[in-house]
């Protein structure tokens, strides 16, 4: 209980500088290859232009998220947990004061690929964004519904591999909403970009260049 | 380390346990998805006239697992950790005391879906059989390496999706192999029971029977 009132005093800190530059933060969180980094290249590639973004990666080792972002022209900043299973408020505060956070821009945290811990621990995001893939199962939402009671929002991604998979698409929906009534639900591709617009009308409707 | 210390002490009780009748105990750890139940519902069917299972299934909720294991005919218990992110010795302890273990018999742990936590607690198992399915991405043994440490054998599964992915499996297996020097690494698919005759010759080698 103290770790996590410690955690939520340093989120609250964090917000309120997202908030001071209007800076809208999504806390992207899935099991491990669910397609976080690939979507992230994808919004990046679409909405590059018209919205500016910073990425926080998280992941135990490695640079490799940070670099794919990097690749595609955005600022990232890699967070290495070493054994940890999920990004706490500390480590964002941390990168924060390395980041150029623009007025009105999106910040994306990409969280450790964990379907448990990272639901449980808040970073200051205003919203976290759940992936399920296709290739994972329907079942994941009933099994880790943690998860999906604390999302704003599910995709499920890699709908393009749905003709190789007995995947029950349906189902999956169904399960979250008997967990999260009202959730919304995007069948997306990262890989082909299909069924991603209406996940950008959800993301701009939020964002504050719209506002 | 306190938490780890009464767990290993737990662990080593469960061990003396397995080592008494004869059972070889595996715990069987990926990420959510990966085919750690679909593994064992084909090893049941290809083995289980020669070698009796038993089997412990760990989740968060739902009895899913456990039923699909009882449907291919094998006592199973469901261990529902409500928000936990991985199986401990007490949990194992208390399951074990509700099933019959045969002598000589194989008993599978299935984790919690989570390539992070399960790694660090010892549960008494005598290995760590890791799974890494093609539709993850080639990247996961570097991000996380503690698994790949500790495990006995590595299984890549999913290899019939290999057509539709972008999969290097040579690259994954040398990032497996630049952690772990010499650790046995078997491409398999839990849907077809490709390459599954090599990873029969590793466990039917450590197993009671044919000792
Ligand atoms: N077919 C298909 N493959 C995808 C899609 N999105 C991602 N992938 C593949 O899935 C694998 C994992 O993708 P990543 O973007 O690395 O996934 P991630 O969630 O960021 O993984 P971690 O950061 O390690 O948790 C890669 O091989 C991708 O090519 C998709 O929409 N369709
Ligand atoms: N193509 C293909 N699909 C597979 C294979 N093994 C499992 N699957 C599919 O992958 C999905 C997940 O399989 P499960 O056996 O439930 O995976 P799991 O690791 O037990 O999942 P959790 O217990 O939830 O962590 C299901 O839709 C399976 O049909 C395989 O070898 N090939
Ligand atoms: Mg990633
Ligand atoms: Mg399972
Ligand atoms: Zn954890
Ligand atoms: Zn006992």
């Amino acid at each position: 209980a103290r770790v996590l009132a410690a955690n939520d005093y340093l989120a609250r800190h964090n917000r309120e500088h997202f908030d001071a530059h209007s800076v809208l933060c999504l806390n992207l969180i899935s099991a491990p290859g669910s397609g976080k980094t690939a979507l992230l290249e994808r919004w990046i590639q679409d909405l590059g232009e018209s919205l500016p973004f910073s990425v926080i990666e998280g992941d135990l080792q490695t640079q490799n998220d940070a670099e794919r972002i990097r690749r595609v022209g955005v600022e990232a900043i890699q967070v290495n947990t070493g054994q940890g299973c999920h990004l706490d408020a500390r480590m964002i505060h941390r990168a924060l004061h390395h980041l150029t956070l623009p007025e009105e821009s999106l910040l994306v945290i990409e969280n450790v690929g964990n379907l448990v811990c990272p639901a449980d621990f808040f970073l200051g995001e205003h919203h976290k964004v759940a992936v399920i893939a296709c290739t994972e199962g329907a079942d994941k939402p009933a099994k880790y519904p943690g998860l999906i009671e604390k999302a704003s929002v599910l995709l499920i991604n890699k709908i393009d591999m749905l003709p190789h998979l007995e995947f029950d698409v349906d189902a999956c929906e169904e399960h979250a909403l008997e967990i999260h009534p009202g959730l919304p639900v995007f069948r997306v591709s990262a890989r082909t970009g299909e069924g991603m617009s209406h996940f950008y009308t959800w993301l701009l409707d939020r964002s504050y260049p719209l506002k």
